[in-house]
């Protein structure tokens, strides 16, 4: 049986939509929409200021449970991070009002 | 591939391909897939492939530049280690490269894996090399080595660049590439802050988890205008097994082609066994073994029986040289890859090989290290009887390839519907495209040293949509996403399975068979997006916050997932009456009108609402569709389809619901 202290690579997501817990300029921003739309730069001034606000959500979020450095960011197609963490941390992030999912990293393979 | 453009009307007269402008390759001759970008997410890519050259064999350039606006780079580190990168990476063509591997265990992981090169975007496997060039290699490059003889092969979208995402490893053994959606995810992310216009995902998934991270990665990425292609995967025939079910991905089953490699083997009794062959030359009459009974003696008999080679075994061989030298062996399918087995029974001294399934798969021609002859689990009892009797033998005929075969059928492989989420209100998969005997260029690491080689699955049928994703994104720069899903589900054909509306045709095919010349012009489509989703998700799942729902409904959107906007229709439950709704647009020239018609769903009657819709160019209209029980068998599952016609055009839609309490 794992101990306490066994850790597994965890995905955490922390909303649905990268853009709705922003409380800058969003209008402003066009940042989440870094796709195909040439005019949108993810080394924008604003692009990097909102991309550090996600990753400073994401680093309170770990810090709350005691976690080290995140594996991953996530900042445009995900709001989220991958970190190794302890069964219990992985709950307590969970239990969090403003964590979507907790999810083991599990292996897959091409089809 | 060497032939399934020409299966999907690519190269005929007013195609796609010469609607785009031809696909010579050259700077005059701008042709299909002109500036988009296909992001692959797979186990990389080998650069030096002519499939990925912006030169033509001169060393002339045939690309004038990187596509405006893509931002994508290339893995610095891996380019300054390996000076095959220099020259390769980062063209116009291989546009861009990247790895991820600290969920894999990072670099200290893969440095006891593999050699020292492959810490990068570089392929291994040869998985990634071989969706990357079905998806968007370089028109017209001769196919070299046993591949040879098929002439040339071409990607779907030749003229598109490709960037590579690896997020997929494999070890020496030419296993299986695997991964962790961690590495995947953060693929996914940066594929769409580079701005790759079309991803490619031909990686098992989740089956009914609509908040999986690689799916809510996806759904960002639709949102962010890319169009995503994903394996349905491989769990067939069983019903019920298809992945990736978001409906902001189109999820992809595998079909056959008419490309039809046929071999035999004829046994000592005089009986003859058809099957799946590229032999080019006859072996034997010669004494036929079954495997079972030639491993060394200290061989776990599960790996005898199925010829495992050393190579997949830590290089411990499992077959017997002095049983099997000068002899035709038995082997059964098994895990491992099926040219593996051929070159154990080579590398044991045998001559030729009977490879037979064990339960219902798909028959595949390989390129094999001795002449051999794939059968089906149905010859298996009598194949193995008759090889124990007393002077056994066998010969491995010829095998001819026909180019006339009656296609496209199911793909014994290709995972089937319905799927698990969204509570039997979604069709998946969404369409099919050939995935079975797919030649494309490869890694010869994991391909014994061919730059070329043969694959099958449902990974093989994803980058053929993403292809067609990228022609019909360069024809139409308008067309979001989800409107060229549905020009592509629209115009789809139908199998040769059974009767089309025999729900279990549709739970395989989804709405059909990609026919691409019909699908840039499909006359109306439906288009979805983000909030659309979010509704689904409302309507289907947790995730997402009861005020964003309730903003949702304020701002008209259903909750009922039936309601989601696809060209598809699936409804759980038709106890009495059950009523959908759904919008279309007209993205042809003129002005139109189009009449509803239904088929199918016996037992239901069936009302379409209005049932004439006149749009003058760009105009959307909104209809309902009503299912009313009319004695169908309760519990029942029942197909049919939708189609709205105005003479020119035939817009189809599939629909499945299961009738009464």
């Amino acid at each position: 049986a794992p101990d306490d202290e066994t850790t597994s690579t965890y995905i955490v997501q922390m909303t649905l939509d990268p853009v709705a817990t922003y409380d800058g300029d969003v209008d402003d921003l066009a940042a989440t929409r870094v796709g195909p739309d040439e005019t949108i730069d993810p080394e924008a001034p604003e692009v990097l200021e909102y991309t550090d606000h996600l990753q400073e959500q994401h680093r309170d979020a770990l810090a709350d449970v005691d976690g080290g450095e995140p594996l991953y960011d996530y900042v445009y197609a995900f709001d989220g991070f991958a970190a190794e963490l302890t069964e219990a941390q992985a709950a307590d992030l969970a239990a969090r009002p403003d964590v979507v999912a907790v999810t083991e990293d599990e292996k897959v393979e091409v089809d | 591939t060497s032939s399934t453009p020409s299966f999907l009307g690519l190269d005929e007269p007013g195609g796609l391909w010469e609607q785009l402008g031809g696909a010579a390759g050259s700077l005059r001759e701008p042709g299909a897939g002109e500036d988009i970008v296909i992001g692959v997410i797979d186990s990389g890519i080998w650069p030096e492939s002519r499939s990925f050259s912006d030169r033509d064999e001169r060393g002339r350039r045939t690309y004038a530049g990187r596509p405006f606006g893509f931002r994508g780079d290339c893995d610095a580190a891996a380019a300054a280690v390996d000076d095959s990168w220099k020259a390769s990476l980062c063209t116009p063509k291989l546009i861009a490269a990247q790895h991820f591997n600290a969920g894999w265990g990072g670099d200290e992981a893969i440095a006891e894996q593999l050699p020292w090169e492959f810490l990068s975007p570089r392929d291994y496997n040869g998985h990634g090399t071989h969706t990357a060039s079905t998806a968007g290699g370089n028109h017209g490059v001769a196919a070299t080595g046993a591949a040879a003889a098929f002439g040339t092969i071409s990607g779907i979208a030749p003229r598109a660049s490709i960037a590579a995402y690896k997020a997929l490893w494999s070890t020496e053994d030419a296993s299986t590439a695997q991964g962790y959606p961690s590495d995947l995810v953060a693929a996914v992310d940066q594929a769409v802050a580079d701005g790759v216009d079309v991803i490619n995902y031909s990686v098992s998934g989740t089956t009914g988890n609509l908040l999986d991270p690689v799916e809510i990665a996806f759904m960002n990425a639709a949102d962010a205008g890319i169009f995503v292609a994903a394996s349905a995967g491989n769990s067939g025939p069983a019903a019920g097994t298809v992945a990736h079910p978001s409906p902001w991905i189109t999820t992809v089953a595998a079909g056959t082609h008419d490309r039809d490699p046929v071999g035999s083997a004829t046994l000592g009794d005089g009986s003859r066994y058809s099957g799946a062959s590229l032999a080019a030359t006859a072996a034997g009459p010669a004494p036929l073994v079954d495997s079972a009974t030639v491993g060394l003696p200290d061989a776990d008999p599960t790996l005898v029986a199925q010829c495992y080679a050393a190579v997949d075994n830590g290089g411990v061989p499992v077959l017997d040289p002095a049983s099997v030298a000068g002899k035709i062996v038995l082997c059964d399918r098994g895990v491992t890859p099926r040219v593996n087995k051929s070159r154990a029974v080579a590398e044991a001294g045998g001559i030729g090989m009977i490879l037979v399934n064990t339960d219902e798969n798909s028959l595949n021609a390989d390129f094999h290290s001795v002449p051999t002859v794939h059968l089906a689990e149905t010859d298996r009892a009598a194949l193995k009887a008759y090889a124990a009797t007393e002077g056994a033998t066998a010969t491995v005929n010829v095998a001819t390839v026909g180019d006339d075969a009656p296609a496209p059928y199911t793909a014994a492989f290709s995972s089937r519907g319905p799927t698990q989420a969204g509570g039997g209100n979604l069709l998946k998969p969404d369409l099919m495209a050939p995935g079975q005997d797919i030649l494309a260029a490869v890694a010869p690491p994991g391909f014994n040293g061919a730059g070329f080689g043969l694959a099958s699955g449902t990974s093989m049928s994803a980058p053929h949509v993403a292809g067609l994703a990228a022609l019909l994104a360069d024809q139409h720069p308008d067309w979001s996403p989800m409107m060229i899903k549905s020009a592509l589900m629209t115009t789809g054909s139908d199998v040769l399975d059974g009767d089309a509306t025999d729900p279990a045709v549709i739970f395989s095919q989804g709405a059909g068979h990609v026919q691409p010349t019909g699908a840039a012009d499909p006359g109306l489509v439906y288009d979805n997006d983000v909030n659309d989703w979010l509704a689904f998700l409302c309507g289907t799942t947790q995730g997402v916050e009861e005020a964003a729902c309730d903003a949702l409904v304020e701002d008209g959107h259903s909750l009922d997932p039936s309601d989601l906007n696809t060209p598809s229709i699936a409804v759980d439950r038709v106890s009495r009456s059950q009523t959908v709704t759904r919008e279309v647009t007209n993205v042809g020239d003129t002005a139109a009108t189009y009449t509803a018609s239904t088929t199918g769903l016996d037992g239901i009657d069936v009302t379409v609402s209005p049932s004439t819709l006149t749009l003058a160019p760009g105009e959307t209209a909104s209809f309902t569709v009503t299912f009313e029980y009319a004695g169908a068998s309760v519990n029942a599952t029942l197909g049919g389809y939708l189609t709205w016609t105005d003479g020119s055009h035939d817009v189809r839609s599939p629909i499945v619901l299961r009738a009464g309490d």
